[in-house]
């Protein structure tokens, strides 16, 4: 473990507990793709198969577990719960983002570690996790005006795939045999997505203004 | 378990 990967675990477990609030503070889900959040439990329901099987530390198995309750949480929040369910875009999220998984999946097949269904399913997880967000994101610039916590809740998600690629920097100088580029390009992937996202968030910080992403 | 194909990131 090295400060960055902290750095960018503390950073996830903080984008969900601001989505987390969001909802059950304002009993509303307005701003939040159902999308991106269905897309998220399968990221961490594929890639921690081994959450039964391998032990690496209390840390890592807690945390594995906080990502899948709390992602299957949200999900069924948005779904079924009675006050929130009814301030989903629902017209707005429409991406269609079984492709995304189609895509990620076929990717997977011919991109992986090895041939065995767990590194086939961990592939298909970092490849689904890098184009997740692209829901959300259409869902933002299609909702015109975002609320802070959804503003704060896509940083934090976006921030912390970039703090992974210092971690795997750090572990690429610093470890003998340190090769995860399927998770290094994915993970770059991923955070560059969130660029303009970052470049308009940083402009309504700057000048303390309402966070518009243009249409 | 030979290390490196074990994901021990989250």
């Amino acid at each position: 473990m090295n400060i960055f990967r902290l750095a960018g675990d503390m950073t996830h477990l903080m984008s969900i507990l601001v989505l987390l609030l969001k909802i059950y503070a304002t009993k509303s889900c307005s701003g939040i793709s159902l999308k991106t959040q269905e897309l998220y439990a399968v990221v961490f329901l594929a890639r921690y198969l081994d959450l039964l099987t391998d032990f690496f530390s209390l840390y890592n198995t807690v945390m594995k577990v906080v990502f899948i309750v709390s992602s299957l949480a949200i999900v069924w929040c948005m779904r079924y719960h009675r006050a929130v369910r009814r301030t989903y875009d629902r017209e707005l999220d429409t991406f269609r983002h079984y492709f995304l998984i189609l895509g990620s999946f076929v990717l997977a097949l011919i991109f992986h570690e090895k041939f065995t269904v767990r590194e086939i399913f961990w592939a298909f997880s970092i490849y689904l996790e890098a184009v997740a967000i692209l829901p959300q994101l259409v869902l933002l610039q299609r909702s015109g005006n975002v609320d802070n916590l959804t503003g704060q809740y896509v940083f934090f998600l976006g921030a912390y795939r970039g703090f992974y690629i210092l971690n795997w920097i750090y572990r690429y100088f610093t470890e003998a045999h340190f090769g995860r580029w399927i998770a290094s390009i994915s993970g770059l992937v991923q955070t560059a997505l969130y660029a303009d996202f970052f470049y308009y968030y940083f402009l309504s910080w700057k000048n303390n203004a309402k966070l518009k992403l243009p249409a | 378990v030979q290390k490196e194909s074990l994901h021990d990131e989250l």
